[in-house]
């Protein structure tokens, strides 16, 4: 699975996620990549992308939850990315996630997850494992 | 704070002993298209155009799960799915069962802007694609022998895999109809 999410100098935010599904998948499977809150969420407040496990996210409606800690909540995204990730079981779920302020969050309870990203403020990161 | 963005080509059991030939390629190619999502933000492109271009480029490199380099289903085929979604408007679209579609995150945003639905799959949106006439290849363009050897190792271990979980050794029991539960290694490696 591959995913980009971005907010723009207008702060405007859009997220897009792309995948194969699983290998040794039955035909006809879907996952949670085209199932609009799981996989994949955007609103006013954060644009999210996730990877992973299909049916774990799907189940834990991973993408929406992050929006809906920040809408209902009121938390900033790494705490809501953070707590939807660790709720989730271990070893099934990554995801990467911005905020309209340009906060940038990049979360796995996998063993690793390749990713990168980038702000206007000048921090880039690009990585596999978390050291 | 200004434009920011995040990519990530997969998450999974990926092991420290990944070997160069298979770490540098993956992470060159995040390092480019970060470069290239950067480049269009800092030029003041819309957030949904930067997602879009950067995923197509995903899509495009054989080593990651998407597009070209989609693993395999148990029949040895590509099905691919993709999503995408406009923060301010909520606007959405998605497709999935795609086998021909050569960047399926570019035919998800044509569900969401020139349809009133949402999502597209299967034949349907194989046929919606003829009609937008996106780019569509043989089927084959998108397996690769890496993928092809993977589904080998994961009906030898008779489960199914996410993305990067590492082949096991020894006999596996036979994947269960109704979901494990979610300790059961089998089930995600």
């Amino acid at each position: 699975t591959v995913g980009c999410v971005a907010v723009d100098a207008a702060g405007n935010l859009a997220t897009a996620t792309s995948t194969g599904g699983l290998v040794n998948k039955m035909a006809g499977r879907i996952g949670d990549t085209p199932v609009v809150g799981a996989g994949t969420y955007a609103n006013a407040l954060c644009a999210v992308s996730a990877t992973g496990k299909g049916e774990e996210i799907i189940r834990y409606t991973v993408a929406r939850d992050v929006a809906a800690l920040m809408e209902h909540r009121a938390l900033p995204l790494r705490d809501a990315a953070a707590r939807v990730v660790a709720g989730a079981p271990r070893g099934t779920v990554g995801l990467v996630a911005v905020s309209r302020g340009g906060e940038v969050c990049m979360a796995h309870n996998t063993t690793a997850m390749f990713r990168a990203c980038a702000t206007e403020a000048g921090h880039t990161e690009i990585g596999i494992w978390t050291d | 704070m200004g434009w920011a963005l995040a990519l990530h080509g997969g998450a999974g059991d990926v092991p420290r002993t990944l070997p160069p030939e298979s770490r540098e390629p993956r992470l060159a190619t995040l390092r480019r298209c970060l470069g290239l999502g950067t480049a269009a933000l800092r030029d003041g492109r819309a957030a949904l155009d930067v997602v879009e271009l950067v995923v197509r480029e995903l899509e495009d490199c054989p080593h990651f799960n998407a597009g070209r380099g989609s693993v395999l289903t148990a029949d040895g085929t590509v099905e691919m799915e993709a999503c995408v979604m406009e923060g301010a408007t909520l606007r959405c679209g998605a497709v999935s069962g795609l086998s021909t579609v050569a960047n399926p995150v570019s035919l998800a945003r044509l569900v969401m802007e020139k349809t009133p639905h949402i999502y597209l799959a299967f034949d349907g949106a194989e046929a919606f694609a003829r009609f937008q006439g996106v780019e569509t290849k043989d089927p084959s363009h998108f397996i690769t022998e890496q993928n092809i050897e993977r589904l080998r190792q994961a009906k030898e271990a008779n489960r199914v895999q996410i993305d990067y979980t590492q082949p096991m050794k020894g006999p596996q029991q036979a994947p269960q109809e109704t979901p494990a539960p979610v300790d059961d290694n089998s089930q995600t490696g």
